[in-house]
């Protein structure tokens, strides 16, 4: 059974494609079959693994707007255990596109139906050919509580929050759990959020420490109270502030493949095991 | 008459909010009468501002889907010289709940239709108070490129682009400058960009030096070519990072309430300034 993620959060420039990438890539080197999926139009994630989003022939976007095209045509291979869903910048106009469609419920499950049969793999009876499954699935949202990250929530069984330790992300975190509670009780009942992940921490600083300990108290006392959250916990190691993670998306890719012995590629290829040893919700 | 100013761009966590308070406050400290909107479902503007969204009682999004509230109703005084239109979570949804009238252009310009009368000022004869109109308007706008940035690009006639010195953040420049160049086309023939403002600048990367060298030719390279930003330069002086900008929000306090002798607050003072000395496109 794959472990399903998305990484999400609607305030802007917390990490999320930064941690996306970097732990799928970790994942795939310690030889874990994984998938990343991109629903941003700013197609973020699929520049990071060093493809050029104009260039590409078929991506998510079509996937979710056409019927003649399968995620088998789509999905694109970065090694032998990474994959990708390529993003493209129409995904922006997909709120007014689908919204006739949200009323039945069919436009927020439209990433769910196109990406079943090559997430779960497709038995040969079916006819294709018996790719293996995934171990891992991450989906990289869009900084906004709109279509595309309601289609991840319900994709997704597991929600990780990635959060610069600042006031103004602190801020927008009852929301997002909110809309995950909602999604939870309409859509998706095992969707749960296994942990928030503190990017860019700069340790030194007074705010940091106020605002993850701020959080780490918000945790606990909602530690058993039934809410998709009960269990979540602020995962170990937090990502450092490191300018190499800023810079290998320049160069198309991934932090091991750049910079290998800094300290950005030691956090996040910690965070990889460490999520890896988390016991998945059963 | 008043410069409306809109602080876009789709990359999320580049400094629209802080600087947008930031701005504002030091035109409303040098005398300027400033009106702040804010038009991100997450009111971080408006929480910055010391507004708790949640209590206030009409916001932008009463403003532009009801029509039996004005502007008048919904603006809220700040101090003699700064005033905020504040903003909602419920505009999340207007992409979806607008949908409708955008084929009409009716969804796109129904912000400038809704403040028309606060900005410029109603005269007496109208029936209104004889408020004196604005001299700056600075909208923020959420990250990404829907409905509420539209109506943002139509109402402005600048628009400032904050970015953050980082790979990412240079990618999405010729999508955002498609999008202003699209609706002065359609829209908004008045519209121009003013200019680029490097945010979080760590002046000691090379990252930093190379994503602002880049920008700069780009800029020297359409300068005269008749586009909406051939006249944009790289604002002066860039706004260095200083954890002081992080911290203010937290107390709703703008940055020169809170530490006014700090890097942050001259950064924007002086910033403040050089717009102003700026002659706007005539
Ligand atoms: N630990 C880190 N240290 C330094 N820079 C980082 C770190 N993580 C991410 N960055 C940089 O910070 C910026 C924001 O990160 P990123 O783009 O991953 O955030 P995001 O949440 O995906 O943003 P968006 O909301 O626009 O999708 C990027 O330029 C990225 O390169
Ligand atoms: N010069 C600076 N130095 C340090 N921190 C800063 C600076 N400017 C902004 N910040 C902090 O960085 C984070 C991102 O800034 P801000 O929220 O203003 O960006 P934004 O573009 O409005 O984000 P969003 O896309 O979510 O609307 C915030 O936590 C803010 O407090
Ligand atoms: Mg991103
Ligand atoms: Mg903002």
């Amino acid at each position: 059974q794959p472990r399903i993620i998305a990484m999400m959060n609607q305030k802007g420039g917390v990490g999320k494609t930064t941690s996306a990438v970097s732990l799928g890539a970790a994942w795939a080197i310690s030889g874990q079959r994984t998938l990343l999926i991109d629903l941003d139009p700013q197609a973020h994630l699929t520049m990071h693994l060093g493809i050029d989003p104009e260039q590409v022939d078929l991506t998510i976007y079509d996937l979710v707007t056409r019927h003649d095209v399968s995620a088998r045509d789509v999905v694109q291979k970065i090694n032998d255990q990474l994959y990708v869903l390529p993003g493209h910048v129409n995904l922006a106009g997909l709120d007014a596109e689908l919204a006739p469609k949200m009323v039945t419920g069919v436009a927020q499950k439209i990433l769910k139906e196109r990406c079943g049969s090559l997430i779960w793999g497709t038995p040969e009876a079916q006819g294709g050919p018996n790719e293996e499954p995934f171990d891992y699935v991450m989906i990289d949202c869009p900084p906004s509580l709109g279509l595309a990250t309601i289609n991840a929530l319900i994709l997704a069984q597991e929600v990780i929050v990635p959060m610069q330790p600042h006031f103004l992300a602190l801020q927008g975190l009852s929301k997002l759990l909110e809309t995950v509670r909602l999604i939870g009780q309409s859509f998706n009942p095992d969707l749960s959020v296994s942990g928030i992940l503190i990017c860019m921490h700069e340790p030194q600083t007074l705010l940091a420490q106020e605002v993850i300990s701020d959080l780490a108290s918000f945790l606990t006392q909602s530690q058993e109270d039934g809410t998709p959250w009960c269990n979540a916990q602020i995962l170990k190691p937090v990502v450092r502030r490191n300018i190499k993670l800023a810079e290998c998306p320049s160069f198309g890719k991934t932090i091991f493949d750049y910079e290998p012995n800094c300290h950005g590629a030691d956090d996040y290829q910690q965070l990889a095991a460490a999520i890896m040893a988390q016991c998945p919700r059963e």
